[in-house]
This record gives structure tokens, C-alpha cells and sequence, in this order.
């Protein structure tokens, strides 16, 4: 199972529709500070199921949708696909045909968000399941967000123990 | 739960002697429970020592010596459980050029192996250097985002001009 | 107590706004007392609104733009009351290109000014070609620190050959 | 009143005579992660009267001491003396007179430390009395740690207040 590309829509900064591939090995990203380098990334987790706004740096999950600027008036809804390669068919059972999964979220102002794979309606525990079985989803410690490092070094044993109960 | 916990344990603090000995040339470190004979109560410390120093806690290291044994453990606890994606968001920011080496080393040698696509955002030019391919993200429009991909003399220039 | 509080509070406000607007290159800035009407018992926010962008704390900003503003308010208490010596251990970590410039520009000019003397340390290529000399600290013997003193043109093979 | 120089002698890393000289204008200081960087700048920290263990990154107050490698034994002592150039005249009282000042910590195994001014005993007090005059000082916001900026963009809000209070 491979991770193939992101669209997102009226995500944070990213108000126009934006695709990111994600290739083989490494893939950097790069460019000035406050431009948008960790919004992309932070679409990832939030597609695969990040339910924790604080987590999104925001004060409630609404911070997600794109809040205008002095130009351009505030969306009321952000959508996020995630496309993920089966051409080896090692997703789990329901989805183990398939040759591509799309899983998207999609937040509409006042109204929460919802999740569908493939274009049915999905529960989130769904989309937690399916990541869970990739060993990978929102609370990964493979997701290293901008800070964490730093967070690890200063945060107490007890805490450290936590991180590693979640990757265990 | 105790018994997965103290597994995971053994596994990660296993691979975690093998990558600080290779990230500081030398050296060693172990992690140790303390603090309570449960596991599920106890905490987590991580000793190090570094080539030629004495053995430490994490609080007497340098920032970047912490910062390379912090990277150490979240590849440690990445590799008792391999993920198909990583995402590291300016993970490199406190690391002197010899140790951005040392770090994108060790990301090569895990995207070949373990087959995992890593998405690196990073202000350092040295860790764009070994990037397979570079996207710039850039606010022409202030406050609006946008995602163009680069070639590589592209992606310097991009660091340049980060005005 | 409450009187030079208050006053501290209202000049570190002033140089604060004047800073952000130089180191963002426009937008607004201001700090307030919060959490009570008694300025010993308050707490201290930023809100910031970088250049066309909306007015948010400082939580919602970027890594790098948080460490601008908070280098705007180092300086604003700097400028309050300045000291004869100021030491600077790596706060341009997060910074790209331009912002290090910007950091650059301002102690260049308040070293003019005040006559205070800066003591910078920094892995920035940038940081290091603004200053007037240059120190390097070596382990050439593991666990022995020695200075040297460097010119310009050895500094950047200081920084290159930091293996 | 100048900051002219600073000589470490068995304090922390730098277990050999060292001399920083402390010049006008910007002084930058290189160097690979884990070589004495911050260590170098801590000694000035000290000498004005650090009294918090903690602030120099130890348990106690005698991790300043050279603490020894594999080929070199522990030392048994810390000096560190800082020389300030009064030319202006502006120093206060008891110490304006005079055209150099040179303030002197020093810390020894089981016996505590012990500041010199010009050479004469002198109490911490009198040592932290003489920097707050010149608005400096082991306190001073304008000594940025590493890892300051990122304590204070994480702090509380009432955190915050008390660094502004200390520079009061
Ligand atoms: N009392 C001591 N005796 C000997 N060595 C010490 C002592 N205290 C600290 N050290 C050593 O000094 C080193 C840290 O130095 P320092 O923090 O100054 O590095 P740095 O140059 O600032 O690095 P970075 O760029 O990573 O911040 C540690 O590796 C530690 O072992
Ligand atoms: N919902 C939203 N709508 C519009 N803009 C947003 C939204 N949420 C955050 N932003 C903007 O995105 C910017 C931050 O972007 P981000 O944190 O991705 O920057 P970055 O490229 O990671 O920068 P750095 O290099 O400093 O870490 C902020 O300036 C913020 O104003
Ligand atoms: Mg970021
Ligand atoms: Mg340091």
C-alpha cells in the first residue's frame, strides 16, 4: 500500500485546488517562512483522521477551512483526498480489491466533517481502522511535526513513555 | 497491555543503541524505564554517550546532540513499526551540515529498504540537496498558498529568494 | 511594583509595534494584559497580523513567523532598558534567508546605536557573513573545547568541514 | 562600562586556559553541535551571578567544573574572570574610579564558589548589585539562551508576564 498524492481544497492557506504527488523516497518541500509548508502536510493527518484541533493548531477544527485574507473572502467548507496506491492488494478486507483508495474528509462550516472512501460515506472509525492496519494514521510517530523534536527532548520521562506506548 | 508495552520496549530501545552509534559515529546510549517497577506507570529516560564523553542524561547534551538522539528514537520506534509514509516537518533546523548528512543518510537507507515515501520540509540547503524531488510552496498572494513543483537549480534559487 | 509594571508594560508595547512592523515588513502587532485587571496577576499575549493576513494569536502563526514576533518582543524589552552586552544562542534556527537578513539588519543597526556588544552564535551561513569577526570552537580532542579565532574566508570552511 | 573580555579556566568543556576576546559591534561564534558553543557563553552568565543550577543546564552548581573524558581526569575547580572596561567612567560607585574591572567567579569541589572584584573578596551580592546598576546582569532578557525564543513562543500567558516583570 503506497501513499500517491493529496488534493486539497480550501484548506488553511491552500484556497485553490492544490495536488501534491508523493513519489518514491524522498520528497522535500521547501520555501519562505509562514507560506504554507506545514498546512501540507498537517492535510495529511487530517485526512486520516487527526480529531484534536489543538493538534491542528487551531482552537476549534473549523480553523481548517480557509479563512480569507484582505482580498478574498473566508470559504465555508475544506475538502482534503488522499489517494493511496493497492496496485499490491495489502490494503485489509473490505478495501483489498481495489487497485486505487481514495479517502477524503471534508468540513463544511456549522455542520462538522465526514468522511468517505471511495466516494461512499465512511465512519472516522473506519478511516482510524484502515490506517491502523497500514501502521500509520494521524497519531503515527512518523508524522514528526514542526516542534516536536524539540518536544521529545524537553517533555517529561512520563510523557516520553506515552509516545512510545503509542507506536507500540 | 503491560506485555505489549514491554516488548515494544525491548524492540525500539534495541534499534535505538544501533542508530545512535551510527548517527554519532561511536559512542552509546540505552533507554531505561524509571521512576516505577510497572511499566504502564513508569517513565521513559534516554542516556547517552557520546564518542569520547561521559554518560549523561539528555538535559547535560547539546542542542544538537539532543536533537540527534531525539531523531535516534522516533527512527527507532519508526522501525519497530514501519509506516508506508513519514512526514519530517523541519526536524534538521538546530543540526550543523555534518549532521544533516549524517541524517539524510539515514533517510535514503530506510526509503530504499523499509519502501516508505517521506515528505521533508526543511530550510536547510544540504538536506534539499538529497531530496529526489523538490516541490517550493510560495505566497505571491499574501495570505493564499501555492504548491509548484522544482528542478534542482530551480530549488536554490527558491532558498535565495525566500524574500 | 504595579506602577513600574505598568509602565514597563506600556514602553515594551511601543518599541514591540515599531519592531513587528519592521521585521514583517508592514502588518500590525500589539501585546495586552490578560486574565485580570490587576497587572500582577495578568498574563502576557501577542496578536500579530502579518502583512494581509488576518489578526490571530501567536499560536495560529508559523514556526517561523512565531519566532519573528518573539524576537520583536526580545528586542522591545531590549530597547526598554539596554544592557551593555546581549548574547544570542541560535535564534535564527527556523528563520529562512530573508528573515535572517531582516534579524541582521536590526542587530546591525542597534549595535550602532546603543552601543551594545553582541556575542551571536548560529550554524547560518547568512548570520556569520554579517558579523564584524568571528570565533570557532572546536573539539579537535573529544570532550576538550578550544577557541580560535577566525577570518572571514576560514569561517565558511569552518562551517562546511563541521564533521 | 564595556564588556572587554572573558577568560574560562576549567569551566565546563573548556578545561585549557581560554580568552574570548569581547569586541565592538557583532562577534559571532562557530562551531560543529556538541563543541563548548553554548558552553563559552554560559561562563558569562555565571560570573555575573547565576545562582540557578538549572539555568547552567546542571544538577548542581558544580557540573561547571571540567568533569573529565576518557583521557583527561576530572578537574577540581572553575574560574572564570570577566574584565570591563570603565574608561567612560560610568560605573557606580565604589568601583568608578578605576579604568578596569575585573570580576572573578570561581567554584571548588565541596567548597562552593567564591567572587573576586579587582582582586578583593567580594559577596554575590555586591557582584549582582554592580550589574543591575548597568542594566545587566545573569537576569538580563538580552542573555537569549538556546532555546529561549521557543520557551517564550510556548509559555503561558502569565509565564510571559514574568519575564516582562524581570526586565522591569
Ligand atoms: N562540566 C563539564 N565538563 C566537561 N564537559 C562538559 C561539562 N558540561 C558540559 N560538557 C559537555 O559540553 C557539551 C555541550 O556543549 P555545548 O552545549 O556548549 O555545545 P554547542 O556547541 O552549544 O552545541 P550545539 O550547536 O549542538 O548547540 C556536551 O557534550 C557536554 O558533554
Ligand atoms: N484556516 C486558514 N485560512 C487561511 N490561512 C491560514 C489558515 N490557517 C493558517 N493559516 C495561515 O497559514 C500560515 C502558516 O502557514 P505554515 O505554518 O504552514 O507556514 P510554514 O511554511 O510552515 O512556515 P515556517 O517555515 O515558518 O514553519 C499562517 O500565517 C496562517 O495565517
Ligand atoms: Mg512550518
Ligand atoms: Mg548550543
Amino acid at each position: 500500500l503506497h501513499f500517491k498524492s493529496l488534493r486539497l481544497n480550501g484548506f488553511k492557506s491552500f484556497i485553490e485546488k492544490t495536488d501534491l504527488e508523493i513519489g518514491v523516497g524522498l520528497t522535500g518541500i521547501v520555501g519562505p517562512n509562514g507560506c504554507g509548508k506545514s498546512n501540507l502536510v498537517e492535510a495529511l493527518r487530517w485526512t486520516m483522521g487527526e480529531s484534536s484541533a489543538k493538534k491542528m493548531r487551531g482552537g476549534g477544527m473549523e480553523d481548517v477551512i480557509f479563512a480569507g485574507t484582505e482580498k478574498r473572502p473566508a470559504r465555508n467548507f475544506a475538502e482534503v483526498v488522499l489517494t493511496l496506491d493497492n496496485a499490491a492488494k495489502s490494503a485489509p478486507s473490505p478495501y483489498n480489491h481495489l487497485d486505487d483508495i481514495e479517502i477524503s474528509r471534508k468540513i463544511v462550516k456549522d455542520q462538522g466533517s465526514a468522511y468517505r472512501i471511495n466516494g461512499r460515506p465512511a465512519r472516522a472509525k473506519d478511516v482510524q481502522m484502515l490506517f491502523a492496519d497500514t501502521l500509520s494514521g494521524a497519531n503515527s510517530p512518523a508524522l514528526v511535526s514542526q516542534g516536536k523534536v524539540a518536544s521529545i527532548i524537553n517533555a517529561k520521562p512520563l510523557q516520553r513513555r506515552m509516545i512510545l506506548e503509542e507506536s507500540a | 497491555a503491560r506485555a505489549r508495552l514491554n516488548s515494544a520496549f525491548e524492540h525500539v530501545n534495541a534499534h535505538f543503541q544501533n542508530l545512535f552509534k551510527r548517527l554519532f559515529m561511536g559512542g552509546q546510549a540505552h533507554l531505561s524505564l524509571v521512576d516505577s517497577d510497572d511499566p504502564l506507570d513508569a517513565g521513559l529516560e534516554i542516556f547517552a554517550q557520546p564518542p569520547g564523553k561521559a554518560l549523561q542524561a539528555l538535559s547535560l547534551m547539546s542542542g544538537g546532540e539532543q536533537t540527534m538522539a531525539s531523531i535516534a528514537l522516533i527512527f527507532a520506534m519508526f522501525l519497530t513499526n514501519p509506516a508506508p509514509i513519514c512526514v519530517l516537518d523541519e526536524i534538521d533546523a538546530p543540526l550543523d551540515d555534518a549532521n544533516v548528512d549524517k541524517v539524510c543518510d539515514l533517510l535514503e537507507e530506510i526509503a530504499e529498504t523499509t519502501k516508505t515515501r517521506f515528505l521533508v520540509v526543511s530550510h536547510h540547503r544540504l538536506t534539499m540537496a538529497r531530496m529526489h524531488r523538490i516541490y517550493g510552496v510560495t505566497m505571491a498572494e499574501k495570505g493564499v498558498s501555492q504548491l509548484v513543483s522544482l528542478d534542482m537549480q530551480q530549488s536554490f534559487g527558491f532558498l535565495e529568494e525566500a524574500a
